[in-house]
């Protein structure tokens, strides 16, 4: 059946930002996170050509089209559980 | 695969680990027998030894613990990072850390292992019936003193096997006092408490006092968690309390209400509203075995793998029966070399740079050392055929290189693979390159196929030499081609051998001896005379049948050293003559042995 009212979103006391966090905010903590940024290239200006360049590495690490956007499968696999230590660099 | 920068590995074999703490999720010799098994995936296939210590400093420190805890690596709440380690070396290097804001099970759901009772240990059977009634958690029913107990089988009536549940009215974990449980109530810090709490602690695990009086006694224990305890939210390890109201609204069991990630979660009070004390519920949580397993591999120096089968690729997955993917062998063994397990090798040490001959010069094989006798391996030789009597093989002309720079390393793999004249040949439209055993001249090519074998198209499917009268017989689709030296037989239809419309083409062959030749196309087999150049009567038989554990459309499939190699993508899957798959590998860095 319809929702009687649409869904209440509530923030649970206790969650992490990053469960609220935007697609391009997620990803760029994701790309920094697991070395595909460097935080020089975070900072610089030229973020958004680094970023299609960043998430092109990624999808090429884990296995995915590598179309250098961020699309559904990207998202999914930056949502997806996995090992803290980073893929890229020390 | 990939290893640290400068490949960081320990410097000796027999590794000690140490658990520092465990999860409140599992009972302890469950996390103790997961960690071991994890060490196992690895000393199973190299020399290094595990061994868990209990005081002092072991070589890999495992701890559980979430958000920040105390590397400056911060975990993050429920999902997301699950745990991390450290490549090899001194101090926090080699230790491993797993986020307790996780719900760690062994992949499947809750593991509830039971203590006393009747059932020497065994785990909760969820349902199971009570007085008639189903339970799928652990019950207080039938008891006055509280204690959460369980069936061990799906019906307690018919059975009567039961035991208590995790729970801090039965026992505690670390502490202080032993495993003895809770005294409620008990004061702390002045204030009286009837639950576990956190108070007092900056890591968020529940804690209780062993007498009535901490500040006078300094007697406490950590609390397992409950079989219905929630995972991370602001309430970890707090059982859910039932029915509590959210939004007005009254709930009785787990919901995703309030959330947009569909995750289940309850309040641990009867109000959220008022309280917004909450948590998720249990789900499948995560197999500590296989993160462990992974974090292990960092422990021990392999970085992540980008092939997504792999222990080390960087995403979790449940797998039901894991099994180590070669590529994890590979780079284990590029560490720390074989084990009692099969006997990869390390990739072969960078060639020394020798000076190729120029194409208008003929290639001068340098034997490098006396010519070695082929080593015959335990086990390797044919148990079906009696030996062959040793022809000399034919004078062939030595090909030309067309262009010594093709490199057979850059190729993701080959159209046929044969060995001819003691040299295993890799075929690829139109060229091909030979790798001797005997001579440690490594890998020699690219040749031109044309110039060899006039008349042969660019693309084969395979090849193989008959090993009595060393004529060497060529499939492109339904065709077939046989060469003695230059001359040729051909091109002919694999019908003429009595194969039928199902072969489309042949895939590999295996020489069985006096000849006869077992020719593979799909997921079948024939046994060809070479004689009478006619496949017997029964056949194909299915591959499956006989060379069980190999993939059955392998792309490529030849003898080579008395065992039977089958190929597919890049790895190779080795066969004993007893059917016995001995090894599995990469076909560019133990059959190429390339760098």
């Amino acid at each position: 059946p319809l929702q009687s009212k649409p869904r209440a979103v509530v923030t649970f006391p206790g969650e992490l930002v990053s469960s609220t966090l935007s697609d391009l905010e997620l990803a760029e903590s994701y790309l920094l996170r697991f070395g595909y940024i460097t935080e020089a290239e975070e900072r610089s200006g030229s973020k958004h050509m680094s970023l299609g360049k960043a998430l092109r590495k990624m999808q090429k690490q884990l296995g995915l089209e590598e179309t250098g956007e961020l699309d559904a499968s990207t998202l999914e696999a930056m949502r997806a559980p996995r090992c803290g230590v980073p893929d890229v660099g020390t | 695969f990939l290893t640290f920068e400068g490949d960081l590995k320990w410097d000796h074999m027999d590794l000690t680990y140490r658990v520092m703490n465990y999860s409140p999720d599992l009972d302890r010799a469950v996390i103790d027998d997961a960690f071991k098994r994890a060490f196992k995936v690895w000393s199973d296939v190299t020399p290094l030894t595990f061994t868990q210590i209990y005081s002092g400093e072991a070589d890999i420190m495992i701890m559980f613990g979430s958000q920040e805890h105390g590397d400056g690596y911060p975990f993050d709440g429920k999902d997301g990072l699950l745990a991390h380690a450290f490549p090899p070396g001194q101090g926090i290097q080699g230790d491993a850390h797993f986020d307790d804001d996780e719900f760690w099970t062994l992949g499947t759901g809750i593991v509830v292992k039971t203590r006393y009772g009747n059932a020497n240990g065994a785990d909760c059977h969820f349902p199971f019936v009570f007085e008639g009634q189903s339970y799928s958690r652990c019950i207080t029913e039938g008891r006055t003193d509280g204690l959460p107990w369980c069936a061990t089988t799906a019906s307690y009536d018919r059975d009567k096997k039961y035991g208590f549940c995790p729970s801090e009215l039965l026992y505690t974990n670390g502490g202080n006092s032993d495993g003895s449980p809770c005294v409620f109530p008990f004061i702390f810090d002045g204030t009286s408490y009837n639950t576990c709490t956190t108070d007092g602690r900056s890591d968020g695990y529940r804690w209780c006092a062993t007498t009535a009086n901490f500040d006078h006694d300094k007697k406490y224990g950590f609390c397992p968690n409950r079989d219905t305890a929630v995972i991370g939210g602001n309430s970890q390890g707090e059982p859910c309390v039932f029915p509590f109201t959210f939004l007005g609204q009254s709930y009785s069991s787990c919901t995703s209400q309030g959330r947009q990630d569909g995750k289940l979660w309850c309040a641990t009070t009867s109000n959220y509203d008022t309280d917004k004390k909450w948590g998720f519920c249990p789900d499948q949580g995560y197999s500590i075995f296989l993160v462990a397993a992974h974090e292990f591999g960092h422990s021990l120096g392999l970085d992540h793998s980008s092939v997504r089968e792999a222990l080390m690729y960087p995403m979790y997955s449940y797998v039901q029966d894991f099994q180590l993917d070669p590529d994890d062998v590979q780079g284990i063994q590029y560490l720390y070399g074989r084990g009692s397990g099969p006997k990869p090798t390390a990739p072969a040490p960078m060639p020394t740079e020798k000076p190729q001959p120029m194409p208008t010069e003929e290639p001068q094989p340098v034997p490098t050392e006396e010519i070695q006798p082929m080593p015959t391996e335990a086990g390797s030789t044919s148990t079906t055929e009696e030996e062959e009597e040793e022809e000399t093989p034919e004078p062939t002309t030595v090909p030309i290189p067309v262009d010594p720079s093709q490199d057979a390393c850059i190729e993701k793999n080959f159209d046929a693979i044969t060995e001819i004249n003691g040299e295993l040949h890799f075929f690829k439209n139109g060229k091909y390159w030979t790798r001797s055993s005997f001579w440690k001249s490594g890998i020699q090519g690219a040749f031109s196929v044309a110039d060899t074998w006039p008349g042969l198209p660019a693309v084969i499917d395979a090849a193989f030499q008959d090993v009595l009268t060393k004529r060497v017989f060529f499939f492109a689709g339904r065709q077939f081609w046989v060469f003695s030296g230059k001359n040729v037989l051909g091109p002919r239809s694999i019908e003429k051998l009595g194969i039928g419309k199902e072969a489309s083409r042949i895939s590999g062959a295996l020489q069985r001896g006096r000849g006869k030749v077992l020719l593979f196309s799909g997921e079948n087999y024939w046994k060809l005379d070479v004689k009478v150049q006619r496949v017997d009567k029964g056949y194909p038989r299915a591959t499956d049948d006989v060379f069980t554990g190999v993939p059955l459309d392998a792309r490529n499939v030849f003898l080579y050293q008395d065992k039977y190699h089958f190929c597919q993508g890049s790895f190779y899957w080795r066969m004993t003559p007893r059917y016995q798959v001995d090894r599995v590998g990469y076909v560019k860095y133990d059959i190429l042995q390339c760098p």
